[in-house]
């Protein structure tokens, strides 16, 4: 139990250090058991520095900086037994543009070498017009919803009428 | 083994029967507030065998069935399929003789889920124990529900650990 | 104390009840206390039906829905005694193109009513279009913030680099 | 009263002087992630008497002051500057004699923070109760911090019920 914690540990700690940077594009993180002779009782401790920035606590960082780290540490655990479906409801709310072109390569690279099938919820432009394909959920009949292949354009419009 | 449809009816706002093809790469799902993305996602949770309600946005497990409209009556029965294609014959054993591998859970309003696996009755534990050999379910962490990103955000050290466990 | 808390409970449910209809475009909402025979531990629950949908706890609404009800009680509680002041940090995040104007013509209208002088922070194309001038923030020396007046199209170009 | 300006100097990621006007209407801030927006209704926050830290999203009251890049020093002194404007005479008593009314917190490393009104040494306590007096203030509803907005969602019921103290 306490073996398979740490190696757990190490292995999600490294690819946490390198989706950190890949979603910054730069900038560096860690993770630390905040009890290291006792993992199985630990808490997990994030340190961050954005690019530019000195390492912080996560608890110090922007909103959009705590989304973004929080992103890179649950794919770093997904990436450890990478599943065939991958399921995101709106997790680009809090990012920037830039931010969110970034998610959107990471998310591309992924699916391309894992072969994960993703499922994203967005109402970001900008990510809308990274998916190969878009469905557009409406409610024209009230309290009734209703599943439409969408392309963007169309898909764009939706976001507005409600 | 990948995923391949998913199929919905009576299940929240979704009362007519829905499919939602998931091909390979990335699929976005749009629209306005409360019109029902979130519900196809607790669609998929649900039928992997998500056992609280509460992790659903209910009181009940009988609130994921169509509660009803003005114009329309509550339905009392809700199901959800999920189409697994098999033919990279990688599937865990028990199943791994089919190409193709479909997981129904149905309620019935006052009497409770239950669940088929390729027409064959299951349980909800085998259902759990069949989405967990394919290391995903629906607690994993590859389904990041709204709300799941702020939540390890203002988690506790000691909750944030819990999430390492499912990389063990 | 009580009858206090009874009477401000009155004013704030009659506030939210038409902010919440402004806000939603129509529906109906309603405060209620968990114990009305003893307000002062009392609970605060909160009942709303959005446009078209059966009237429900605030738990089974949809994430925008959550946060545009959550405003209407916000507003109405800052109605009963308005400020000088209001400061709102992104909490148009979660809304639509369509929730998102209604949230800014209701903010036009207190800023009317009241003379309150709204300080908002967003990311949304939308509110920024509707504010009466726009303060750009960059960290152009990485670390060190600037503010600086700008227009809608350097505000809209402002989203993107980082 | 009205507000009319903030100024800061040293604060957070605000290391140089910095005004903000604050004028009537609507007044957007903008920029991408973490270029300092919050930061600067922390400061109004702060100068305002909040004595908590943690609403602060630091873990000492010494964290609000600039803590140096690679290029920059750390500062050992934050000051933010509230301008408010009494043309209306409609001010506490204790201030009303004045048209204009400057309140200002400093803080020094290691060392605590001080206030000044109109220049007056004051207690914390002393603005915290004008601000109170001005229906606004660090902790008032009109104040809506990031993130608040999903705590109001997710309170328990007696917590939510707290809000309505304020309109009592
Ligand atoms: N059992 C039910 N029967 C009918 N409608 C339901 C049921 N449960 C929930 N709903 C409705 O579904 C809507 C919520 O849908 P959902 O959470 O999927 O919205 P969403 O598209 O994710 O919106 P957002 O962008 O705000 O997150 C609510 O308006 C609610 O009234
Ligand atoms: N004492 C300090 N000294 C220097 N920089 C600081 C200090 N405290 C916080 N910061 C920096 O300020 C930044 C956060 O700024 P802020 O929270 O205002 O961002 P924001 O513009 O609100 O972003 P978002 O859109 O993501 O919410 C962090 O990157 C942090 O490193
Ligand atoms: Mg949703
Ligand atoms: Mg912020």
């Amino acid at each position: 139990g306490r073996e398979r914690l740490l190696a757990s540990f190490e292995t999600v700690n490294g690819h946490f250090r390198s989706l950190f940077a890949r979603l910054y594009g730069g900038g560096r993180a860690h993770l630390t058991l905040t009890e290291a002779d006792d993992p199985l009782n630990s808490g997990l401790e994030i340190m961050a520095s954005p690019p530019g920035k000195r390492l912080q606590s996560l608890s110090l960082l922007s909103g959009g900086e705590q989304a973004l780290t929080a992103i890179a540490l649950l794919f770093a655990v997904f990436l450890t037994n990478p599943a065939p479906i991958c399921i995101l409801d709106e997790v680009d709310a809090p990012l920037d543009d830039s931010n969110v072109d970034r998610f959107c390569t990471l998310v591309e690279d992924i699916a391309e070498e894992t072969g994960t099938r993703f499922l994203i919820v967005t109402h970001h432009r900008l990510t809308m017009a990274r998916m190969d394909r878009l469905y557009g959920v409406t409610m024209a009949e009230r309290g009734v919803s209703q599943l439409v292949s969408v392309d963007l354009r169309a898909a764009e419009a939706m976001r507005e009428t409600a | 083994v990948q995923f391949t449809r998913v199929r919905l009816t009576g299940f929240k706002s979704f009362v007519d029967p829905t499919e939602l093809d998931i091909a390979p790469g990335l699929t976005g799902v749009v629209g306005p507030n409360g019109c029902g993305k979130s519900n196809i996602l607790e669609a998929i949770r649900w039928c992997m065998g998500e056992g609280s309600a509460r992790q659903l946005r209910g009181g009940g497990m009988d609130d994921v069935i169509f509660s009803g409209t003005s114009d329309r009556p509550a339905r009392n029965i809700a199901e959800v399929s999920i189409e697994l294609d098999n033919h990279q014959k990688d599937a865990p054993t028990a199943v791994n003789e089919f190409d193709q591998i479909t997981v129904t859970r149905r309620i019935e309003r006052d009497s409770g889920s239950n669940y088929k696996v390729n027409n064959q009755d299951a349980r909800a534990r085998d259902v759990q124990l069949l989405f967990a050999d394919l290391q995903t379910g629906a607690r994993s962490t590859g389904i990041v529900s709204q709300g799941k990103i702020a939540a390890i955000v203002a988690a506790k050290t000691v909750e944030r650990r819990t999430i390492l466990e499912e990389a063990a």
